[in-house]
């Protein structure tokens, strides 16, 4: 099946 | 100070609306070029991203950088408080503990004010990198909606396909499957109803419906919506305003074994 990601995995903190 | 004045305090309604169901509390961040948001959910797998540009306010002041913490829960229950047609009026001291709205009628002689309490809110921003996107999808909002709510009733996800054919969106479930596909469609008389589909490269991404039906409540505030594709990054959906403004969400993509 597929994971659900996380935005963090995608998009770095400031 | 800020103080930023609204022909029609719908469109803040609307955009409050659209968002308030996705996250709770947040900032809004005021600068002389605008008031902008950026939040995530809690589980942190959507972003929402506004801009409203100081061009959409008339008139637009904000001498220094203002955080406003908002729970959005109150600002609804106030911004209820206004008609859609009413002049909205935002205002805050530049150090401020509430942020203050009043609402002018102008058909009657009716002025409300309201203010709201301020939250200290710790937000981190994220930086959102800039992004070719392998397709582009433009098409009318109440037709992604009503997609994405069909498809809810019958799975979890959604794949969105997207190739030379067109756009595909895909879903099985317990009790069957569904699909619904769309080509680049020009409607001469009626530009709101085109579907323009701009392909770099043929994408194919899986995400909750969930998320997607979340961020369709913000169809009353344009008439088209543009889906972002490329694989494996999180998808953008764009509600497009007036003078450059914008209500943007992300939603990170369902990624297999």
């Amino acid at each position: 099946g597929k994971n659900q990601k996380s935005i963090l995995g995608f998009f770095q903190k400031k | 100070m800020l103080e930023a004045r609204l022909e029609q305090a719908n469109l803040l309604k609307k955009v409050v609306d659209a968002i308030k169901d996705l996250v709770q509390d947040c900032n809004f961040d005021c600068n002389d070029s605008g008031i902008a948001l950026q939040a995530m959910d809690n589980s942190h797998v959507a972003l929402v991203s506004m801009m409203l540009k100081s061009e959409s306010f008339s008139p637009f002041r904000c001498d220094r950088n203002i955080a406003l913490g908002i729970n959005l829960g109150s600002l609804t229950k106030v911004l209820r408080c206004a008609q859609n047609e009413d002049i909205l009026t935002l205002k805050a001291e530049d150090a401020p503990d509430v942020v203050n709205l009043v609402f002018e009628s102008a058909e009657t002689d009716r002025i409300s004010e309201y203010d709201i309490k301020l939250m200290d809110i710790d937000q981190e921003h994220l930086g959102i990198p800039e992004t070719e996107y392998a397709a582009t999808i433009t098409m009318p909002s109440a037709e992604f909606q009503r997609i994405c709510r069909d498809l809810s009733a019958l799975s979890e996800s959604v794949s969105i396909e997207c190739s030379k054919e067109g756009v595909k969106f895909n879903c099985q479930g317990d009790i069957g499957s569904g699909s619904i596909h769309l080509r680049s469609h020009t409607n001469v008389d009626k530009p709101e109803l085109n579907v323009e589909i701009d392909l770099t490269e043929p994408v194919s991404l899986t995400f909750s419906l969930k998320y997607l039906v979340n961020f369709c409540k913000a169809s009353g505030l344009s008439n088209q919506v543009k889906l972002c594709l490329s694989n494996e990054v999180p998808l953008l959906v764009e509600y497009a305003l007036s003078n450059n403004s914008y209500l943007r969400f992300y939603l990170a993509p369902k990624i297999g074994d």
